[in-house]
């Protein structure tokens, strides 16, 4: 799970069962006493492997949109929920957002946040997010290091400062900071339910290879070669979501479906799924 | 119901803030001022802790364990 803390802007990500949408509230408090209102608010998730694991108000996409119409503060009066399908059976994108009336149009008509999660992943791949037996009595730190090495996962954006930690007994969580862009990866390895995501956020102008969309995809996922991956794109652009496919394409993944929605504050909103070609 | 394992599906949020005090927005520190103390409370309601952070001249990046 990752923390992003800009100065006016808070991205929190977290996998397994947490109660996310419970910090809203201390937050929007700890502003206040900083002089600062919140002016909008992005709500996203795949579909749970385990939907009956989650704690209220998580159990279902109808809860959490209640708990969130009920918790936003009553100024952000532009609100939209939605569930966007795909072709791959139970793997859905859920968004909500609210904002107010100043906050309708993305103020960063450039930048993008791109959200993969990759499943199925390759055997040989996730086996290099497990410590070895009895832990290798190495700090998290450490072990984090290593595995950051040994996947490749540093030269998705080498020029990257890079912050990661190994979990015992296996599982990985990075995030990489260059200038005001972050990228995360979240890693949960166990056979039969393995799962990797990765988050980048960027500009419509970037054009170098490193930053570029494409190239930092194409790495990003080659590292976990998963079976089936889906990609969500927000921009106020449209310019970002074609440039998904041109990317996964050549590496062996198929376009099976493209959902996409306009939603106030964030823009366009093109949820993608992909599964491997078959041999 | 099949075992539960750990679930990797994240959920995501994202919150924007506005502030009209000109000190407060000149210090261009704005949330980056909220004291460990306070987000700690926050990942509490989260139930999440800090396991290592880093940082730069824009904002401050933490990974979490639950």
């Amino acid at each position: 799970s990752s923390l992003f803390v800009y100065p006016t802007k808070i991205i929190i990500k977290t996998c397994g069962t947490t109660q996310l949408l419970k910090s809203i509230r201390p937050l929007i408090h700890h502003a206040c006493n900083l002089g600062l209102s919140l002016c909008s608010c992005r709500y996203t998730r795949g579909s749970f492997i385990f939907p009956k694991a989650q704690p209220s108000p998580h159990t279902s996409f109808k809860e959490e949109v209640l708990y969130l119409e009920d918790t936003v503060p009553d100024n952000l009066c532009y609100r939209k929920a939605s569930v966007m399908p795909s072709k791959i059976t139970n793997h859905s994108w859920h968004v909500f957002t609210a904002c107010d009336e100043s906050h309708i149009i993305p103020s960063d008509h450039d930048i993008y946040t791109v959200e993969v999660c990759m499943t199925d992943l390759d055997r040989a791949s996730a086996r290099k997010f497990f410590l070895p037996p009895g832990g290798g009595n190495k700090s998290g730190d450490v072990a984090g290091k290593e595995m950051t090495k040994i996947t490749g996962i540093g030269e998705i954006n080498p020029r990257a400062m890079i912050c990661d930690f190994a979990f015992d007994p296996c599982g990985y969580s990075m995030n990489g900071i260059h200038n005001d862009r972050y990228s995360t990866i979240h890693v949960t390895p166990e056979d039969g339910f393995s799962y990797a995501s990765f988050e980048c956020v960027g500009s419509i102008f970037d054009d170098d290879d490193i930053e570029h969309l494409v190239g930092t995809l194409r790495r990003a996922v080659q590292v976990f070669r998963p079976a089936s991956l889906s990609v969500s794109t927000t921009c106020a652009s449209h310019e970002v979501w074609p440039r998904v496919a041109h990317a996964l394409e050549p590496i062996g993944l198929k376009c099976r479906s493209c959902a996409a929605d306009e939603f106030p504050s964030a823009g366009s909103i093109v949820f993608q799924t992909f599964t491997a070609r078959r041999k | 119901m099949a075992m539960s394992g750990f679930e990797g599906f994240e959920k995501r949020l994202e919150l924007h803030f506005f502030g009209d005090d000109p000190a407060m927005m000149g210090s261009n520190l704005g949330l980056r001022l909220l004291d460990f103390e306070s987000l700690e409370q926050v990942l509490n309601a989260v139930q999440c802790t800090v396991v290592s952070a880093v940082a730069n001249q824009y904002f401050d990046a933490y990974v979490l364990s639950e």
